[in-house]
């Protein structure tokens, strides 16, 4: 899975998510990748999130969205509120995987549960990293 | 504003211990290569929503991700895709599932998202309608690549040791594209067997 989120100059967020899900899927099964709240959502009052892992796991987590409502309802910071998601609710339950989560600041978080989680980013200042490992 | 993206190209098992230098070496280019297409739309004045297709359009179009061309085979020996879209500022959002033709999914999302009065669409329908669109439609075989064939015979000879049941691919009269030699990117696709998506 493959996701993008990002702001731009005008204080917009946007995200995507584009995947071939889960390798010998059968019966339509479909993972949270496409679900709109699940594996993918933007709104400029939180952040924009996208997610990547065991999809069962992250639908039934509703984890982007929640993302997003920690940080509207309880005002946690885009860390915070992506942490607590990835590395508590879905480790509980044992959904594996992570997400991107960037707030309309520019602040922004990339927690995972997995071994690896290719990932980058790229700041106003055009300085970048990319990391996969732990 | 802080102009900012950031990307991911999937979790799993992606450990030093089973990445070798050369596969490293590619997942980093591809990744810089990505992020760095979407960096200049927003640095030039463009807008998130262009940065996040194009930057996703990067990583479809390399075989080294599980997405587009390099996505992973399905039980009957497809490629079926999904993607989905959200513009933050307005709360709109697109996303498609289970296609097979369409090169880039992420545009057929967002497609949806602008030019349909619907969030979701699936199947034939999604693909007709990225078709009646203009997006580029391709032949299925565009999204084979050896390495992810083989972590789905692996994934069906471990269900069949677990199951006992038949060959499943040969019932179903799939024929494997005529690819012939391994290129020489696919040596460089991290196989992580089994993946969840």
């Amino acid at each position: 899975t493959v996701g993008c989120v990002a702001l731009d100059q005008y204080g917009n967020l946007a995200a995507g998510t584009s995947t071939g899900g889960m390798t010998n899927k059968r019966w339509g099964r479909v993972g949270d990748a496409p679900i709109i709240g699940a594996g993918t959502y933007a709104n400029n009052k939180t952040c924009a999130v996208s997610a990547t892992g065991h999809g069962e796991y992250f639908i039934r987590s509703v984890v982007a969205y929640d993302i997003s409502a920690l940080m509207e309802y309880k005002g946690l910071s885009v860390q915070k509120a992506a942490d607590e998601v990835v590395m508590k609710k879905l480790v509980k339950i044992g959904g594996e995987g992570g997400v991107i989560a960037l707030d309309k600041n520019g602040n922004f978080a990339m927690p995972f549960n997995s071994a690896g989680m290719y990932r980058g980013f790229i700041k106003s200042d055009g300085s970048w990293e990319v990391k996969i490992y732990k | 504003n802080k102009i900012t993206l950031v990307i991911h190209g999937g979790a799993g098992t992606i450990t030093r211990a089973n990445m070798t230098p050369e596969k490293e070496k590619a997942y980093r280019a591809d990744l810089e290569r990505a992020m760095k297409t979407g960096y200049e739309i927003l640095r030039k004045g463009g807008t998130s929503m262009d940065a996040v297709e194009a930057t996703i359009r990067v990583m479809e179009d390399s075989p080294l991700f599980n997405a587009g061309k390099g996505a992973v085979f399905t039980h009957e020996g497809k490629n079926e895709m999904d993607a989905a879209f959200m513009d933050g500022k307005t709360l709109a959002a697109g996303s498609i599932a289970g296609v097979t033709t369409i090169k880039n999914p992420i545009s057929a999302a967002r497609t949806v998202m602008e030019k349909s009065e619907h969030v979701m669409l699936v199947g034939k329908g999604a693909e007709e309608f990225a078709k009646l669109k203009g997006l580029e439609i391709v032949d299925p075989s565009y999204f084979y690549t050896e390495p992810r064939w083989k972590g789905l015979q692996k994934a069906l000879q471990e269900e069949k040791m677990q199951l006992d049941h038949s060959d499943t691919l040969k019932k179903s009269g799939f024929v494997k594209p005529d690819i012939s030699g391994s290129s020489a990117i696919d040596k460089l696709i991290f196989d992580e067997g089994k993946k969840y998506g």
